[in-house]
């Protein structure tokens, strides 16, 4: 259980707080928005309506605390900027500061952010990446041309065995392997060749790019 | 090779269109804001400036023959919604188009987008079930509790057999499973128990969120 602060509850933060505190860590919420911090009740430990950039906030709310800290604010980088330097001269161990870009990136962690995170960025490539796979779901790059993908069980492969299908043994690097097969709430892992796959059910695929592409390709 | 148009060239839109553009595809970025459209010359086929909201700029543009869409406008739900809905009157097969928050996700899914996403939301959620796991370089969600990460063999790990390292084996849901143990680029999927951890590898786990995060704990 750690002590997370979260300043600026747009989109970004107000998930983030969310998440953490439903992970069992005990979340301060920071905004100078009166709504956002109210939309946040009874789904973070502490919101708390306030102005990040004014140190004395900051340590009357006992951020000098606190394990960790998230700068959430997007677009007012000056505000950004601000906090994530009073977090640093404040002294907390682990700050995570969002940029809008490469320069600002930069900045912060000139100003010692310890991770720097561009979610629209992120998310733009990996849309990208996953376009022209219209079952996938979520993508993580293994190596540039061999990744794990979340797919959606594509509507001709319903009813037929993961053999029947096409898919390979868990070993098998050179053909599409299934990891996980998920049905709902419930998971299998390493599912078997002889598993059926219904409508609705979500895989976990391995393999080449080109070979995952394929599996949606009509 | 396909026709992209990208709406909206904010952190999101400018990211995608690039993107794209470098694997290959024809991409037209558009939006009313001079600056952003200048910035893309080069990095995308054809940057232009207009309002996506008119359906004769689009339609001059020719929309029409495009394959996707994607509309990247972040803020102003209200032009969001409109140029989403031109899209579909104009019948562009593939529609993607970015929420602010659930109801408007859901907004888009019933005028018909293929594909929403909440870039944030999804970065905020990725970023959370990350935070304590520090070697954590990627996490990919299959329920809210259960995941797959990517993470640096932790230090103590190194010359120890996965058995040893206290992980179980690929169909124990249980326990942490490693899917595939990754050495430069070098990939084994479903690698051995007795298989020996290197300092650099990189591991892809899946278990639930509480004991991948005990991985890192020292
Ligand atoms: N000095 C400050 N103190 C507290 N909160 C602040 C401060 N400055 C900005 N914020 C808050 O940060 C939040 C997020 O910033 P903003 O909306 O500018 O960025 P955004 O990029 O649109 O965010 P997102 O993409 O996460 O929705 C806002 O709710 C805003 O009220
Ligand atoms: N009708 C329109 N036609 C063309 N472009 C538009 C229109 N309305 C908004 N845009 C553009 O969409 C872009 C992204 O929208 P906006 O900046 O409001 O969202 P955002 O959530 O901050 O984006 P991001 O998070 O991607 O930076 C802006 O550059 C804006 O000029």
């Amino acid at each position: 259980k750690k002590l997370v602060a979260v300043v600026g509850l747009g989109r970004l933060g107000s998930e983030v707080a969310r998440t953490l505190y439903q992970l069992g860590h005990d979340v301060l919420a920071i905004d100078q928005d009166e709504q956002l911090v109210q939309d946040l009740t009874g789904e973070v430990t502490h919101p708390v309506r306030g102005d990040a950039t004014n140190e004395n906030v900051l340590r009357e709310l006992g951020i000098h605390n606190y394990d960790v800290a998230i700068v959430a604010i997007g677009t007012n980088v000056q505000a950004n900027i601000m906090v994530s330097v009073l977090f640093k001269t404040i002294g907390i161990p682990y700050i995570v500061s969002r940029a809008n870009n490469e320069l600002h990136a930069n900045t912060l962690e000139r100003i010692g952010c310890n991770k720097v995170i561009q979610p629209e960025a992120e998310s733009g490539t990996r849309l990208a990446h996953m376009l022209f796979t219209p079952e996938a779901q979520e993508y993580m790059e293994l190596t540039s041309a061999f990744g794990i993908s979340r797919i959606r069980v594509p509507d001709r492969f319903v009813n037929m065995t993961l053999k029947e299908s096409g898919f390979t043994g868990v070993r098998d690097k050179y053909g599409v392997a299934v990891l996980a097969l998920k049905r709902g709430d419930d998971i299998t892992l390493s599912p078997d060749g002889e598993d059926r796959l219904a409508n609705g059910d979500v895989m976990v695929v391995v393999g080449r790019d080109e070979l995952v592409g394929r599996i949606s390709a009509t």
